[in-house]
């Protein structure tokens, strides 16, 4: 109930009316809109229990190292039952044709792979909102500094997962298993995809704003 | 750490 109630809002994309469709608009419109998701998630981290407790440095490490596992988890969330369409905002959803023009469609695929996989668990927000806490406490940085707290904070995130799952689906003793599970593919895609946004920001032609910059930065 | 200042920043803010 803790992360359900730390939440973040919903933030919308807004794309620039003034602008004409093209693959550049695409992206600028995905980029604005991560930079703002990531100052929400990182005031969401501190709401974890137990996030703050660590050093500044280990919770840097943690974000620098899982920020792009948060911003496609909760794609994908939103993109539960919807045939195939990717939701970044509630006012930015892209079908695999936008996706194809925009240059994303490998990522596309890779997000839609989670969604189907999400769709099939039937995964609820409860559980959602506990493996985004779970994924920024594993996130295995090579940086981290006191690894008995960040443990810590693990097992605590997954003794919460257990629990949710023990209540909400009693008779599956396997559901928190196969949740986790699910997590090396999101790794696999963030990774591919902040892969194709340093590309994006080496060619130079999609304004990017500075926390999103100084996070790909962290990758490179 | 000099390169990540507005993470540095966004978390040492209170919210």
């Amino acid at each position: 109930s803790h992360l359900l109630g730390a939440e973040p809002e919903k933030i919308y994309a807004m794309p620039d009316p003034a602008l004409p469709d093209s693959d550049i608009k695409a992206l600028t419109t995905l980029c604005d809109l991560a930079d703002r998701e990531l100052v929400v998630n990182i005031g969401w981290a501190k709401h974890i229990p137990g996030f703050s407790s660590l050093s500044l440095p280990d919770q840097m490490s943690l974000l620098q190292s899982a920020w792009m596992e948060i911003l496609i988890l909760r794609v994908v969330f939103r993109s539960l039952g919807c045939e195939d369409q990717l939701v970044f905002a509630e006012d930015y959803v892209m079908n695999e044709e936008q996706a194809k023009l925009a240059g994303l469609q490998d990522l596309y695929t890779a997000i839609l792979q989670l969604v189907r996989k999400y769709t099939s668990i039937k995964l609820h927000r409860e559980e959602f909102v506990t493996l985004k806490a779970i994924a920024l406490a594993n996130a295995d940085s090579m940086h981290i500094e006191d690894w008995v707290a960040v443990q810590r904070l693990q097992d605590s995130l997954h003794a919460a997962l257990q629990e949710l799952v023990s209540v909400l689906h009693p008779e599956d003793g396997q559901r928190a298993g196969r949740l986790i599970m699910t997590l090396p593919l999101l790794r696999q895609t963030a990774a591919k995809a902040v892969q194709h946004f340093c590309n994006i920001k080496q060619d130079g032609r999609v304004p990017m704003h500075k926390l999103f910059l100084e996070l790909l930065e962290a990758h490179a | 750490k000099e390169k990540h200042k507005i993470l540095h920043r966004l978390l040492q803010n209170s919210t």
